[in-house]
Order: structure tokens, then C-alpha cells, then sequence
């Protein structure tokens, strides 16, 4: 909220790093390997 | 726009963990969004988004019910590395906070992909990043909140209260400073490429020794919108190493230590410049700068003989990561064999690109610290500040705040800050003068 000093204050609410989240996350890693690698020249190729 | 879409494709927003609120229309439909330094463009789900699960599980913008919606109708697409986001610019007013901002561009997602966005906590992003990365060149509503005159200073700046339990997460402050949130004075580094807050950064250190690898120069960008912080594999595999993380066995680093080990060696040590180094032992091609692939694919497995001839953009790479971990060995005088062993324990902790890696909670304590060079000053992280904890009790997990990232020359390469890193430093973003600011926060 706006504060005298003129500054504009939002909160952020914090959530816990899960497993749901890091599943989602694995899955987009791969996929997304699979997908950027390719078109921006990323380096996998270190993964046996 | 694809010649600048790559860092934001790469984005796993999956983790990220720090979420704010706004309003858009009248009456405010609110939003949960990540405030993300790392993007430029605002988009929530769309009431006309029906067939994409993730669109029934969070909120969804209702032109309809606005009296302040303007049409646009022009398409718009983001890439997000597993799919894209999809749908159409609208206009309306953007509350944050108290202000409110007038005819700002967003859009409308009518397709979000499965499983990125579904099990999101968010309902949609508001990038805060240059108008140069914003798709559809559409104006972000930072600038907007500038020109219309809303803030007294063009300056934003991020705490995250990183001690606090799930709820609490921290503030994002318009217009200047909280110096309740940070000690000390801001250490301050010029944006050297708009469109990202990107600047330059020097050394990474482990304890108190260099990784040399960023010692002539990194790229570096400050990005709210992802948590971990991301880096080269050359310098995740040494902190992996110290840090006792899990790692994946690559047989082609093996193999470059196994046959051009001790020739790499004997070059470093008569004084080959670095970067020809993998080109003279036939790894690489020498672009006139450094080593690039030769672009041969490696028909090495584990049944098959590594000595066949044949070589790999994976040797390309293993070889030029071996140059620079010998170099930091030479400069600590070990020996030629502790050298070659060293390096060869590093082959078994290299990490999976994007990936997390596990270290054991147990040890949390004895690691070294990690530690930045901005500025020409050291900005230290302590190993409980860079160990995400996942879980309780017995449960617990413990994952790396690293995770490997390599961007080839000459956007590269690049390390992305993110929470794990603005979580202990508050970070200033200064659109006014053009740079970016740490200093600890409290």
C-alpha cells in the first residue's frame, strides 16, 4: 500500500518448495531440454 | 521475438516460490502473479480459455465485467521451452498496491501447456524486465507506472524474507528503497544489455578459492522469476564436488582425462594460451576466441571403446572444463596426479543441465561458502542460504541452490540470480540510471 515515504508497498506470500512442484519441474526440464536444445545450441551433451 | 526468446524459454517457474497480487479491470478481478525481473510481459488466464486444464484452476480475467476493458484482439504467444502460452492482448486498468495503472496491454491466455502451468500456484506472470524483450513490443507496466507519472523515483527493489514460514514471502517496493530490509550501502553494477537486468559479474569463489572460469568476465542477470541460480557447468561441477552433490557420470569427460589428460596438462604448463588448447589436441575447432565443437557425434557407450577416433560436442566441452579446473590446480601447485584425479572425480558430478542436484542435510554445515563477484566486491552466500530444505523431520530433502545453465558466446557465458541469490541480498532494480544494486538483507 502507498506509505507516506511515498513508496509503493506490495506483499509477497511465499510458497514451500514441494514435490508437486519439483515433479512439474523434472518434467519441464526434460521436455524442455528436448525441445531447446536444439534451436539455442544448449550444451547436454556431458550426460552419459 | 526467437533472437531473444531463449532465456525466458528456459524459465522453470515450477519453482518458483515468491507471489504478489494485483487487480485488473473495474472492479479489480484479482490475480496472483510472480513479479518476475526475468520477463517483460503481463498475461493471466482468460475467461475464454476452455480448452486447457490450467485455465480451471485459476483465476480468469472477465472482459465482460469490466468497464474499463479495452479490445485489442491482436494475437500473442510466449514460449515457454515445453509450450507456449497463447492467446490475445487486452487492455484495462492494473491495480498495485493503491495505484492504479491505465490502458495497460496484457494478455489474454486463452492455452496454457498441461502440466508447466497446472499445478502452478500462480495464475499468471507480470514481467518487469525491458520493453526490449517484451513479446508483441507491447509497453510493461513498469514503464507504464513511469510515465504515468505514479512513482516518485523509476526505481523498484525486492525483498524476500527468506526466513519466514509459507505465507509471508516478503515486499516488492515501487518507487525507491525500504531501509528496513537491507544494511549497508548498495553495491551498484550498470546494465550492460537492456532487456534483461543483465551485468557484468567477475570471479565465483568456493571458500576462498577461484573457480577462475568468470575470473575475465560473466554475464549475469538478476531474475526474481526463478528460484535457484543458475551458472555454468564448469563451475556447478567444482561446487557439486565440494558440496558432495549428486552428479551424473559423464564417460566422455573420463575419457578426455583418460587419453588427453596429461597432453592438455603439458600444454597449460608451457604456457599454451588456454583457449587453443582443445583445438591443438583435436578436440575442438579454434573459432579465434575459443574451442567449438567439431560437430561429430560420439558413438562412445559403455561397451564401446572411447580410443575409436570418433569425437563428440561432449568432448568438445569436457575438454574445455578441464582446462580451466587444471588451470586452478596448477595455480595451488598441486601435483600432475592429483591433478588428473582430481579432474577425474569432477567427471562424476557433472550436473544434469536445469536439473536440481541432492547433497546429504547432514553435512549442510561443513560446506564452504559460495561467493559472487559484483562490483569488485564479494557478496558471500553461507551453505544453509544456498541448501533449499524440502520437507520436515525425517522427510527432509536436500537440494543444491545451484543448477547448471550453459549459454554459448556471445550472450554467454551467463549466470541467472535468482531467489536463492536476492533472497540474502536485497536487490535494487534502478531504471532511472540504468543499473542494478545489492546489499544484505536484513
Amino acid at each position: 500500500s502507498a506509505a507516506a515515504d511515498g513508496l509503493i508497498r506490495i506483499g509477497l506470500r511465499k510458497k514451500a518448495l514441494d514435490e508437486n512442484s519439483r515433479l512439474a519441474g523434472r518434467l519441464l526440464e526434460k521436455e524442455g531440454k528436448a525441445l531447446m536444445g536444439p534451436r539455442y545450441g544448449l550444451r547436454g551433451g556431458l550426460e552419459s | 521475438n526467437d533472437e531473444d526468446a531463449d532465456i525466458i524459454s528456459l524459465k522453470n517457474y515450477m519453482n518458483a516460490q515468491y507471489f504478489g497480487e494485483i487487480g485488473i479491470g473495474t472492479p479489480a478481478q484479482k490475480f496472483t502473479v510472480i513479479f518476475d525481473t526475468g520477463s517483460s510481459n503481463l498475461w493471466v488466464p482468460s475467461s475464454k480459455c476452455y480448452f486447457s486444464i490450467a485455465c480451471y484452476f485459476h483465476s480468469k480475467y472477465k472482459s465482460s465485467q469490466s468497464s474499463t476493458y479495452e479490445k485489442n484482439g491482436k494475437t500473442a504467444e510466449i514460449h515457454y521451452g515445453t509450450g507456449s502460452i497463447s492467446g490475445f492482448f487486452s487492455g484495462d486498468h492494473v491495480a498495485l498496491g493503491d495505484l492504479v495503472v491505465k490502458d495497460q496491454d496484457f494478455i489474454e491466455a486463452t492455452r496454457e501447456p498441461g502440466v508447466t502451468f497446472l499445478a502452478a500456484k500462480f495464475d499468471g506472470i507480470l514481467g518487469l524486465g525491458f520493453k526490449e524483450i517484451s513479446v508483441g513490443d507491447v509497453t510493461p507496466v513498469w514503464y507504464n507506472l513511469v510515465k504515468q507519472g505514479l512513482i516518485k523515483e523509476p526505481v523498484f527493489s525486492f525483498w524476500f524474507n527468506r526466513n519466514a514460514e509459507e505465507g509471508e514471502g516478503g515486499e516488492i517496493v515501487f518507487g525507491g528503497v525500504d531501509p528496513n530490509h537491507y544494511e549497508g550501502d548498495h553495491v551498484y553494477v550498470p546494465v550492460t544489455q537492456k532487456g534483461y537486468w543483465q551485468f557484468n559479474m567477475g570471479d565465483v569463489l568456493i571458500g576462498d578459492e577461484s573457480t577462475g572460469f568468470c575470473a575475465g568476465g560473466c554475464a549475469a542477470i538478476a531474475d526474481s522469476g526463478t528460484s535457484l541460480i543458475a551458472g555454468p557447468t564448469t563451475v556447478i561441477t567444482e561446487i557439486n564436488q565440494k558440496i558432495g552433490a549428486s552428479g551424473v557420470v559423464s564417460q566422455e569427460c573420463k575419457a578426455v582425462v583418460a587419453q588427453y589428460g596429461q597432453q592438455i596438462l603439458a600444454k597449460l604448463m608451457s604456457q599454451t594460451q588456454p583457449s587453443k588448447i582443445c583445438s591443438q589436441v583435436g578436440l575442438c575447432t579454434f573459432d579465434g576466441t575459443h574451442g567449438v565443437s567439431i560437430g561429430i557425434e560420439s558413438v562412445i557407450n559403455e561397451n564401446e571403446d572411447a580410443s575409436a577416433g570418433l569425437h563428440s560436442d561432449g568432448m568438445c566441452h569436457a575438454c574445455e572444463m578441464a582446462v580451466v579446473w587444471m588451470q586452478n590446480q596448477l595455480r595451488l601447485n598441486q601435483t600432475q596426479e592429483s591433478i588428473l584425479n582430481y579432474i577425474n572425480e569432477l567427471c562424476e558430478r557433472l550436473p544434469s543441465p536445469m536439473g536440481e542436484s541432492s547433497v546429504d542435510c547432514a553435512s549442510v554445515a561443513s560446506m564452504p561458502s559460495v561467493s559472487f563477484t559484483i562490483g569488485d566486491k564479494t557478496f558471500e552466500l553461507k551453505p544453509e542460504q544456498y541448501i533449499l530444505k524440502v520437507g520436515q523431520g525425517t522427510a527432509a530433502q536436500c537440494i543444491s541452490g545451484f543448477t547448471a545453465l550453459d549459454v554459448p558466446p556471445p550472450r554467454g557465458p551467463l549466470w541467472i540470480l535468482g531467489d536463492v541469490f536476492m533472497g540474502v541480498y536485497h536487490t535494487v532494480f534502478d531504471y532511472g540510471n540504468l543499473r542494478v544494486g545489492f546489499a544484505p538483507a536484513t
